[in-house]
């Protein structure tokens, strides 16, 4: 980082910060941040979801919600959707301008959404992570405390080196991984029950979990629902994969 | 970009530069430009593939090979696979480690990729771009100027807003946009013959194209051989959905 960092502090009036993260991309990080932030609420939780995706923003369309936040005793004040407080780039842009900025504007945007949001009151606030392991990872770890990180990936081969990649992040910025979350684990025909592994077979995720010393806390099948409630603005709860999640 | 950059200068003794990209992760950029390398080789050309997703690189597992690059003069040559010659950071560090560097390295790191490695004697460089619209990719635009660049998606709203917002930066960075290939375009069970948009309708993504003022230059349907042979380092070469690229 460059000098004169500010020093890593808890955020205000937030209980717990949990970052949903993968090293790869399109494995469904920020449909997962979204349903796990979902659960919670529905377990009388009051949470918020911040999107630190800054190159592709998605909170916006996932939740089918749009506006400018407001800003208030100079503070930037979350959007409410879902009975959620959130926070994206995407209020901020017109939805497909490209955003063609490099590392350190992405860290002091993320700095300002971490300090300058209203996040106060907050049991959980979920972060919905980029891919890969650059500015928008170390952003984060170095300017507040983040108390758990769920890894989400998709069976393959090519998901599952990226996954490690991020869980391995994780380990070196002392953050406490939570566990995995395998995506799109199995495609099942729904007038026949006939399934396909179509992102190849759970058990890889098993094994890697292991290998990496961490546990698999949920699955969800690739559902064309899942796809479609996210284009829509509708998430569909799922099943609550996560509910391990909740006893975190 | 910072001061003292580097003019934009052709790379020595290649033919046609060409970035696949697009802003979403996980879409299947790596397994179009690894595919579209092969097809073109097979039609006789002299192909080279880099990847400059430098946090996930995913050519070495693509294309199941491994090794160090030789150094020789002074410059990097690349390593022969398949008939492709290719470069990736995947060569130089352990396989899951993460790479927890800024912007302005990942910056460095790709201009000695485009200046330093020997790829003279090349028809076409095909380069495999991260998600995003960052640091990355404005080192590639900055440093060699790109022929063309396809942009990969699936049908998925979220899917297509990211593709929208990389194909707008290629505009902004004056790098022609060749087309959208639409990939996951369809699940068909084999037994069947019965059809899933799981991902969602092809026709979205025609639609998106009109929009942009560009074209669907092929499909790929969502096919578990496609994502086995990725994983297995024998990528599948499809029955060549990008034959318009060749002519480009
Ligand atoms: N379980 C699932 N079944 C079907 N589609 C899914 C599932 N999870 C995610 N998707 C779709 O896959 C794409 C990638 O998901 P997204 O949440 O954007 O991933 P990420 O945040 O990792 O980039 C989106 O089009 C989304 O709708
Ligand atoms: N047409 C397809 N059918 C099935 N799986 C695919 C297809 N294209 C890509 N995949 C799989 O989807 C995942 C993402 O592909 P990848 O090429 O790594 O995308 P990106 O480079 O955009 O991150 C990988 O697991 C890959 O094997």
């Amino acid at each position: 980082g460059g000098g004169g960092m500010p020093p890593s502090a808890p955020i205000e009036g937030v209980g717990r910060v949990i970052a949903v993260a993968s090293g790869k991309g399109g494995v469904g990080k920020s449909t997962v941040a979204v349903n796990l932030a979902l659960a919670l609420q529905k377990l009388d939780y009051r949470v918020g979801v911040l999107d630190i995706d800054i190159y592709g923003p998605s909170l916006p369309t996932l939740l089918g919600v749009a506006g400018r936040p407001a800003v208030s005793n100079r503070r930037i004040l979350p959007i409410e959707a879902s009975g959620l407080r959130i926070m994206s780039l995407g209020f901020l842009m017109e939805e497909d301008s490209p955003v063609i900025w490099r590392g350190p504007i992405v860290t002091g945007i993320i700095r300002q959404f971490l300090r300058d949001v209203d996040w106060s009151g907050l049991d959980y606030l979920i972060i919905d992570m980029p891919p890969g392991t650059g500015d928008a990872q170390l952003a984060l770890a170095q300017t507040v405390p983040v108390d758990g990180a769920l890894v989400v990936t998709t069976p393959s081969d090519l998901a599952l080196l990226d996954a490690a990649r991020g869980l391995q992040m994780f380990k070196t910025l002392n953050v406490e991984v939570m566990g995995i979350v395998t995506n799109m684990a199995r495609f099942v025909v729904p007038s026949s029950g006939e399934e396909f592994f179509i992102f190849g077979k759970p058990e890889e995720v098993a094994k890697e979990a292991k290998r990496l010393e961490t546990t698999v806390l949920g699955e969800i099948p690739l559902d064309t629902e899942v796809r479609r409630g996210g284009d829509e603005g509708q998430p569909v709860v799922l099943a609550d994969p996560e509910s391990p999640v909740s006893q975190a």
